[in-house]
């Protein structure tokens, strides 16, 4: 029985990537003027790598990048990125602070940025993290998407052994995941925010996680963090950290903001999503809505600082 | 379809760097087959393991012998999963 346009659709369960990936085509069914897709890539064993797009018109507009689902097991953030993409359609046009900001900027919205994996902890292993690569010489597989990143490649905070949880990878971008959003960012060259979500515990992290030195625009990155944490506690009282990655929580080398804000990219951060200390990457399906409601909030502040403050 | 019957997940805090330091020694005992859902960072933050049934009994004795604190955060992994399922099967009907 599958849902007949995004109203009917569940979204407070989760669901496979086939469920996801109608969701995305019927979002653009319903809304042809708002909405569009985008296949950036392939991912290792072949699937699509799609992008929703969401633009009010006008060319080379400048945009913001959210991407979910980066790592396989964490299913709170593409369930609560399907609630982002129904809400950005539900609310433009209604509420005066996305509209503004969709007036201006056009929207990338990456649900499963790893669906080989994703449709793993489906089919087989629900605790996978990583990529599915075959990693030649060894028995192990995958790749940690989020060490695979150019900036800081290979450093502490990553691991050289392809049977690690954060195993870095052949080489910088060996993941056809992770090159798909290198190519589009600089092929699009006008991305002024990027939020990629993952959980869990509570945190929004900036760069740089490679080193402990601070990025150039640390101050207004924290106060930003802090604006932005406290839209998010204000609804159910979820109390985040925040800082840069090194500082915050460990040295992580070669991850996917230290990378964006080197691409020049200011607004750079890593979102990790909920849990209230009882479930980690097994959140109850009844925690999905309350998380995508809070994180929005979050979202919108930092989207909305995008846009009150060109660079 | 891989299963975790009898896993559990602590969570673990340290009160100081010595702990952490025998959580990160923990983590090198590749044999115990550990999943480190937060790692052993720093004394603020709590460190969540998932331990796989075989080596319960090892790990806790580790954290018993070196008086360090923890709490079962999920009983049995499995339990949780079979619950997830059923939810999202029942959803789907």
């Amino acid at each position: 029985l599958q849902p007949r346009s995004t109203d009917d659709y569940d979204y407070e369960n989760y669901h496979t990537l086939s469920e996801i990936n109608s969701f995305m085509d019927m979002l653009v069914q319903e809304n042809p003027k708002l909405v569009s897709k985008l296949v950036i890539g392939q991912s290792y064993e072949g699937r699509a790598l799609n992008v929703l797009k969401f633009s009010t018109g006008g060319t080379k507009r400048p945009g913001i990048w959210i991407d979910t689902g980066i790592h396989a097991r964490e299913w709170i953030t593409p369930a609560s990125g399907t609630w982002f993409a129904k809400k950005i359609v539900t609310e433009y046009g209604h509420d005066p602070a996305l509209t503004a900001i969709l007036d201006k900027f056009d929207i990338f919205l990456e649900l499963v940025t790893n669906p080989d994996g994703y449709e793993y902890t489906h089919s087989s292993n629900r605790m996978w993290r990583k990529t599915r690569r075959i990693n030649s010489g060894s028995s192990c597989i995958g790749v940690d998407p989020n060490r695979n990143w150019g900036t800081g490649y290979g450093g502490a905070g990553s691991s050289s052994n392809p049977c690690s949880e954060t195993y870095r990878g052949p080489g910088a971008y060996s993941e056809p995941e992770v090159k798909a959003i290198v190519d589009f960012t600089k092929s699009h060259g006008n991305l002024k925010a990027f939020l990629t979500i993952h959980s869990y515990s509570q945190m929004m992290l900036y760069p740089y996680g490679d080193t402990h030195k601070p990025c150039v625009d640390e101050a207004e990155l924290d106060e930003l963090a802090l604006k932005a944490s406290t839209a998010l506690e204000s609804l159910y009282g979820t109390k985040y950290t925040y800082g840069s990655t090194f500082n915050t929580i460990y040295q992580a080398s070669g991850v996917t903001t230290d990378w964006a804000y080197d691409e020049g990219i200011k607004y750079s951060y890593t979102f990790e999503l909920r849990d209230d200390g009882h479930y980690g990457f097994v959140l109850p399906a009844d925690q999905i809505i309350p998380t995508a409601q809070e994180t929005w909030l979050a979202l919108m502040v930092i989207m909305e600082h995008t846009k009150n403050n060109p660079y | 379809k891989e299963r975790f019957e009898g896993h559990q997940v602590l969570r673990i805090t340290a009160k100081n760097d010595a702990e952490i330091g025998l959580l990160k020694e923990l983590s090198k005992q590749e044999d115990l087959g550990l999943d480190f859902w937060t790692d052993p960072v720093d004394q603020s933050l709590p460190v969540d393991i998932r331990v796989p049934f075989h080596s319960l009994q090892g790990v806790r004795a580790f954290l018993g012998y070196h008086e360090i604190h923890y709490e079962i955060m999920i009983q049995d992994l499995q339990d949780l999963l079979d619950k997830e399922q059923r939810e999202m099967m029942r959803a789907r009907v």
